[in-house]
């Protein structure tokens, strides 16, 4: 079952996310 | 602050929004798919989540409340 996959719960997924939208942020010039 | 919380929320709906249109599609979504460490699935997913009325597009409000909760989220005591 792929929606059992560790990692890609939802909250997960958003944390991932909004991470990468912040680290891109602060990482462009 | 709150005011910092929709200041950020904004601006990264910006950056999903290029178009300018106002809310967020499925396919804006799948965009970032290169500019964001997700793979398309995981962008699927996070418009899914943050999409809480289901109608196929993100508004602004939408796209902060999740913000929002993914920063109380990350402060937990």
């Amino acid at each position: 079952d792929p929606s059992m996959k560790a990692g890609a719960t939802s909250e997960g997924v958003l944390a991932n996310f909004f991470n990468s939208l912040l680290s891109k942020k602060t990482g462009a010039p | 602050s709150q005011l910092d919380v929709l200041a950020k929320a904004h601006e990264f709906f910006q950056i999903c929004d290029v178009e300018g249109k106002g809310f967020i599609a499925r396919h804006d979504m799948q965009r970032l798919h290169g500019e964001l460490p997700l793979v398309p699935e995981e962008l699927e997913k996070v418009f899914d989540t943050l999409d809480a009325d289901g109608n196929g597009s993100l508004t602004l409000e939408e796209f902060t409340t999740g913000f929002s909760q993914f920063l109380s989220g990350r402060k937990e005591p």
